[in-house]
């Protein structure tokens, strides 16, 4: 069980992470 | 009655190790559940690996929200040099 | 106090136990037994790495609120910020200058 909650949270860590990569990406496309 | 709730937990917590040294007890003296001390060894090592990788993540989230903190502090100088314009 | 002291008491009594169970564990295990085939080892690692467990979510969840904060706080300023500067050019009679392909995928992305 605790194996399998880590590889959720660190999947789910991940592809937030990427989404907040983008964001960031676009937010400094805009700010210049 | 938070406290009662602890106080319970703690000692519900104790009853709960002392059941499963029962049963590894009873494996370390079974040979032929030996095995399954050695699987759960293992089983634990690779555990304990994916905590690492777990460790590595909350630095990388770390640094990401850093680096999201000096965004924000660039885009209020933007806004404020925009206010002043106005 | 008196249920005080009975709940003291029940601990101590599982405290013993649980010590009495670990040294006939260790008493009845081989000479030098290996980590990975001393269960009272076993147990103790198990209870580290759960609050292990517990300690990390705890960090990533407190991280994840304020990245959180952070992108509604940068949304927010830069979308007033970019309406600021489209009044400003307004005012000034200066030209719009239409957004770049890149800079509209990013405004729709935002």
């Amino acid at each position: 069980t605790l194996k399998g909650d880590v590889n959720a949270i660190l999947d789910q860590n991940r592809s937030e992470r990427q989404e907040t990569y983008d964001f960031m990406k676009a937010i400094k496309v805009l700010m210049q | 009655s938070s406290d009662l709730e602890d106080l319970c937990s703690h000692i519900n917590t104790k009853i709960l190790t002392i059941k499963k040294t029962l049963q590894l007890r009873n494996m370390g003296q079974e040979p032929s559940l030996k095995s399954v001390l050695c699987k759960i060894g293992h089983e634990m090592f690779l555990a304990n690996e994916l905590l690492n990788k777990m460790e590595i993540e909350v630095e990388k989230q770390e640094r990401l929200k850093n680096s999201l903190k000096e965004m924000q502090k660039c885009i209020e100088r933007d806004y404020n040099e925009a206010q002043h314009l106005r | 106090n008196k249920l005080l002291f009975q709940f003291q008491k029940a601990e101590s009594d599982l405290d013993y136990i649980q010590h009495k169970l670990e040294f006939e564990i260790m008493k009845n295990l081989p000479d030098n037994p290996s980590a990975e085939e001393n269960p009272v080892i076993l147990l103790k690692e198990l209870s580290v790495m759960k609050s292990r467990y517990r300690m990390l979510c705890a960090q990533l969840k407190e991280i994840s609120i304020e990245q959180r904060e952070s992108i509604s706080c940068i949304h927010a300023t830069l979308e007033n910020t970019m309406k600021m500067v489209q009044a400003l050019q307004q005012h000034a009679d200066l030209e719009l200058s239409p957004l770049s392909e890149e800079e509209q995928t990013a405004a729709q992305q935002l």
